[in-house]
């Protein structure tokens, strides 16, 4: 695998690469995320995504893809969706996706600086980095050995939630990487019987939590079961996320 | 530091030790580990929550603890709650709950470590450990370093959480730690004013999972606005789980 190191990194031209991050687990980073790559590949662009969750990737599963990546000597051959956008995750080289990677840091740290350097992503307007959550060896791989342009923060209504995307912003601020702003997911429910709608985690501080950090408010995504079906039926690519579109600008 | 490891280890009597888990982040695991440990304190134990969630911590805030460990020749006194419930987290050290802790896996290990070795918890009947998401340092050093009774295992109805848990599972299994059970939360939402039932995230998919782990199935929680409510103020200690009593048996 050393030999194939550094060739890859020759047909390689990413004009952009993104992360997404909010430190808490389960607010929908892999979600916005996926429906990033979605908005911007709908505008055309040419668009991967690299699922830095080693220990939990659930990317390949969103966009439903099932086959092993290809290498040769050049490199590792991401998979495609079916919109064509380049994904690669750990998922997609274990036998099954059920299995355990039982990694710590080092080896999690070579398998994300691997996704970068020997996949062949050949030409990307944009590249989005799913990050998992916490601020450990991932966040840092990534922060310290990627070129990124610019950190999307995902929050959900929770003050739970809001203090440690709060954390997640002190360590992309101390690297000196760009926050080019907030989403809110899980905002809110609408019954889509009666149209009423509930707060279920309570009321957004999500403006707050910008204004604070003195970063735009990108929007809100609300808590729709069709969110949910489409991901684990791994359609999500089907979503018609108008609410995306702004976000993706 | 290194003096006053050894001693408190001299003065704990932890009858058991309880961990939870899933893998997946944001499926309700501070949540289960906090209704865990305020059943059993209601039924008159002696109780402790290590929070090794290092750099997503959220026990003491659900608790509502805001005090500062006190430290004396010993080792370090946990922080105790309004039910008399002992808690030790990372965020009680810090001197905003905001900041980021920004470490690597060693330093993880090393803290998780001190807080089960340097920490006077004194006698309990039960210390529950809340584990971060994921399969890495954290859940590593807390299996290979704490005599566990056992793993109380945390999903949501979603597909992918299923898969995540199913690998945290693999994980437990491979090093010899007996599954206490699978709880599943935000199986469903109630609308407080119709009672009309609606499947947010889907179908439930918790009892399949345990028959696949061949372990029981303690039971459900539903999205509950209540739970979030309380989370973010501090007073999980309030919150009348009766679905909890047989979970925590
Ligand atoms: N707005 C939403 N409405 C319904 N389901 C959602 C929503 N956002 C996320 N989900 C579901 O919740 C789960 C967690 O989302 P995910 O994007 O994996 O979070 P994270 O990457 O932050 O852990 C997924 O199964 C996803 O499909
Ligand atoms: N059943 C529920 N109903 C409403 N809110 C919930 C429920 N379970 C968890 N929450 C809220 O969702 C957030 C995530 O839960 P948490 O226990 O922190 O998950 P994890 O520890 O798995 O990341 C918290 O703010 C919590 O209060």
């Amino acid at each position: 695998q050393e030999a194939s190191s550094p060739l890859a990194q020759k047909l390689n031209d990413v004009k952009h690469v993104i992360a997404v991050m909010s430190g808490k687990g389960g607010v929908g980073k892999s979600l916005v995320s996926s429906l990033l790559a979605v908005a911007l590949r709908r505008e055309g662009q040419e668009v991967g995504v690299l699922d830095a969750d080693i220990t939990g990737p659930s990317i390949p599963k969103m966009f439903g893809i099932h086959g092993h990546p290809v290498a040769n000597p050049l490199g590792i051959l991401p998979v495609k969706s079916s919109l064509d956008i380049k994904v690669m995750s750990i998922n997609l080289l274990l036998p099954s996706e059920d299995d355990a990677v039982v990694w710590r840091g080092p080896l999690i740290s070579g398998a994300i600086k691997q996704f970068w350097e020997e996949v062949i992503w050949g030409r990307l307007d944009t590249l989005v980095v799913d990050l998992p959550p916490g601020t450990s060896d991932a966040s840092l791989t990534v922060m310290q050995s990627m070129p990124l342009s610019g950190i999307v923060l995902v929050t959900s209504p929770q003050a739970l939630a809001g203090m440690v995307v709060r954390k997640a912003a002190k360590m992309t601020q101390h690297l000196g990487i760009p926050i080019l702003g907030v989403v809110e997911n899980m905002s809110y429910f609408a019954a889509p019987d009666t149209g009423k709608r509930y707060d279920i985690f309570g009321p957004s501080h999500a403006r707050e939590t910008a204004t604070q950090l003195g970063v735009p408010f990108l929007g809100q995504l609300p808590l729709d079961p069709q969110i949910a079906e489409l991901s684990d039926e791994g359609r999500i690519e089907e979503y018609a996320a108008e609410a995306f579109i702004p976000i993706a600008q």
